[in-house]
């Protein structure tokens, strides 16, 4: 599914460089359930936005399903990105004053999904994490943890071959991640979505059947093995 | 320090209310550190938005230091939360596009401090958290746990005689997330800082010596006792 070859991104800061991934290799087969640990600035987050086709390689290659992703335009990533991939954001990324029925539903638009049927399944979605007696709130009417889950079903919502989840439980309660860790597990076991968890707390990884750790700029572990 | 008794907090969203602080008392004395746990949606941050002027009563009264906070004018509420408070956001509420020396730099101009102090006393807040060689960075242009300890470094910057951290460590990996509780533990220690956290993990909550615990708006449980 993925196959990723001496991946860098560089940021330009004023004069500085900073080389945030630094000739990363990672290859995903379709199935998988993968954690990414590591300490704050390590690159994760920039290493998930090349994994999710939002932003493109300083250099190195990326083959997603085949696809050569480095040379695809971008209307072509656009769409990669909206049929096969969900991702929820570390800051959530959700619009404030729009209900998260709607906020949810968006991915559908550009599906061409007819809008009863969008807001089923913006509904549906949100049911399962938790924010059915919530569906008329815009997003900045909610909790830290509420919000998360929206992002969570969003992600969710256009039924994605892959999920890239960027520390998806950071704002919720014990119970609340079971919740959505569950949920995670049930998609990748059940309807075979390959999952990409990127978190600090050890018992999230635990979810994972293999883990991979970060430390400046670059993949240092790769261990597959028991999990929760 | 504090002394709330019964105080409420409904939102009303559409025709529906929403009582998201139900009848809450809480007497808090100068020098405390304590940790407010409960699950997601149960009235943490709403009520840290009340403890810090943020936000009004509905109902009830707030004496803060002796004052009548539910008194006071949208003015005298400002001065008290700049001169007295130190907020450290859930969501952060950093300035994107501005550089994290001028965020954090941002309430000593309401304090009228002159130009150079400032800045030499934002740069140093960044170094305690460890982002001194990143001072020229907006803050759009960091790691979403970077971001997280601007917010405390600009919280902290006014030396406040209380800091109300909401979820401070939501996006730190441990290590960072024991500099930072190390930092709040120094500064109740020997500087005598009142400090409020609210977290959903337990080793963050156990550098408390007080517990409270939220549900459905309410406070349900107060132990004070051993800590880390
Ligand atoms: N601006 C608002 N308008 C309407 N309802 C709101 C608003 N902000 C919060 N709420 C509701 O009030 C309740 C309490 O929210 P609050 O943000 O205090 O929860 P919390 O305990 O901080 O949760 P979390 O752990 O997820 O951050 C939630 O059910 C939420 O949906
Ligand atoms: N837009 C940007 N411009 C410049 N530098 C950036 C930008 N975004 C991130 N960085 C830098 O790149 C490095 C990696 O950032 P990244 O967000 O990938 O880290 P992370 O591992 O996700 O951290 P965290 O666990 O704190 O979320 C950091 O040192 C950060 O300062
Ligand atoms: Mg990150
Ligand atoms: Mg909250």
């Amino acid at each position: 599914l993925i196959d990723i070859r001496e991946a860098w991104k560089t940021y330009q800061v004023g004069e500085v460089l900073i080389p945030a991934v630094r000739g990363v290799s990672l290859t995903v087969s379709a199935g998988e359930f993968l954690a990414i640990t590591g300490p704050s600035g390590s690159g994760k987050s920039t290493f998930m936005h090349l994994l999710g086709c939002l932003d493109r390689l300083s250099s190195g290659s990326y083959g997603f399903e085949g696809r050569r992703v480095h040379e695809l335009s971008r209307r072509e990533l656009a769409r990669l990105r909206n049929q096969r991939i969900g991702f929820v954001f570390q800051s959530f990324n959700l619009l404030a004053r729009t209900t998260i029925v709607d906020n949810v539903a968006l991915p559908l638009i550009y599906q061409g999904v007819r809008r009863a049927e969008r807001r089923r399944r913006a509904a549906e979605m949100l049911e399962r994490v938790g924010l059915g007696d919530r569906l008329r709130h815009h997003s900045n009417q909610l909790s830290g943890g509420q919000q998360q889950r929206v992002a969570v079903a969003r992600a969710l919502v256009t039924r994605p071959g892959m999920l890239l989840a960027d520390e998806p439980t950071g704002n919720l309660d014990s119970k609340t991640s079971t919740e959505i860790m569950g949920l995670f597990r049930t998609l990748n076991e059940q309807d075979g979505i390959t999952v990409v968890v990127v978190t600090h707390e050890a018992d999230i990884a635990a979810y994972a059947r293999r883990h991979v750790a970060f430390r400046d700029g670059q993949l240092v572990q790769d261990r597959s093995g028991a999990s929760a």
